[in-house]
């Protein structure tokens, strides 16, 4: 199976 | 105060029903450059990112900062009510509860005005940084559209591996796998039907094909995607307004 990654791994809240 | 004449409807209701999928409650946020649009989608995977350009609008003035909190569904209702054809203007105060909708039919007289009452909404908003990409290709946007339904009868992921050479989308399923490989071609008289890869790295990645079904809903604004992939980052698809984009950040997926 694969899993799905959040953008909130990625990119900060401002 | 602002006050937004687009030449033909058609444009912002093309925008709007290719970002309503996607996302429901979200903050036009007005300026003097343009409109723009930043929101995440319920489950965090995909952000939508828009920008309209101040010279889309054949008439456009916006004195301050003003932020229209929209919920999209009821937005596209209004916005059908209106031909295609027509201008639209968008209309609203500086510290507004509604925004106006004016549609002008080119061919009568008809005017059609509607008023949309506008929400607070809390979102926040992501800082996203230009980054270098592994790879960056251009391609017809219709060939795309076509490609990811055609793959997503098969299965719930999208592969895409990306050489100097070459970019092929993949799928695989339960019933079945299916693969279109693709090659860099230049079209001089259809510069639109033209694919180029730019590559610094080869990418294989892997994607959500509910995500782009919803992200290909942008087919219509453009006849060309720009897609910018790195491994193991958030991809970008682009559709390129006139002045603006249309811009799809989402998440991939990563074997367990």
């Amino acid at each position: 199976g694969r899993i799905q990654f959040d953008l909130y791994q990625y990119f900060q809240r401002e | 105060m602002l006050e937004g004449k687009f030449e033909e409807a058609s444009l912002l209701k093309k925008v709007v029903e290719s970002i309503k999928d996607s996302v429901q409650l979200c903050n036009f946020v007005c300026s003097e450059h343009g409109i723009t649009v930043q929101a995440v989608d319920d489950s965090r995977v995909l952000l939508v990112s828009l920008l309209i350009g101040n010279e889309v609008f054949s008439d456009y003035r916006c004195d301050r900062n003003i932020t229209l909190g929209v919920d999209l569904k009821s937005f596209a209702k209004i916005i059908r009510c209106g031909g295609n054809d027509d201008y639209l203007t968008l209309i609203a105060e500086d510290s507004p509860d509604s925004v106006t909708l004016v549609f002008e039919d080119k061919n009568s007289d008809r005017i059609s005005e509607y008023s949309l009452k506008l929400m607070e909404i809390d979102n926040e908003f992501l800082k996203i940084d230009d980054m270098d990409y592994d790879s960056v290709i251009k391609m017809p946007s219709i060939d795309f559209q076509k490609i990811c339904r055609d793959l997503s009868t098969l299965s719930e992921s999208l592969q895409i591996l990306i050489t100097k050479d070459s970019i092929k989308f993949m799928a695989e399923g339960e019933t079945g796998n299916g693969s279109v490989i693709l090659k860099p071609r230049t079209d001089i008289d259809k510069p639109e039907q033209s694919i180029t890869v730019k590559l610094n790295n080869a990418v294989n990645s892997t994607f959500g094909l509910k995500y782009i079904a919803d992200i290909v809903k942008g087919t219509s604004l453009s006849n060309q995607i720009v897609i910018k992939i790195s491994n193991r980052t958030p991809a970008l698809f682009e559709y390129k307004l006139q002045s603006g984009y249309l811009r799809f950040y989402l998440a991939p997926k990563f074997e367990d």
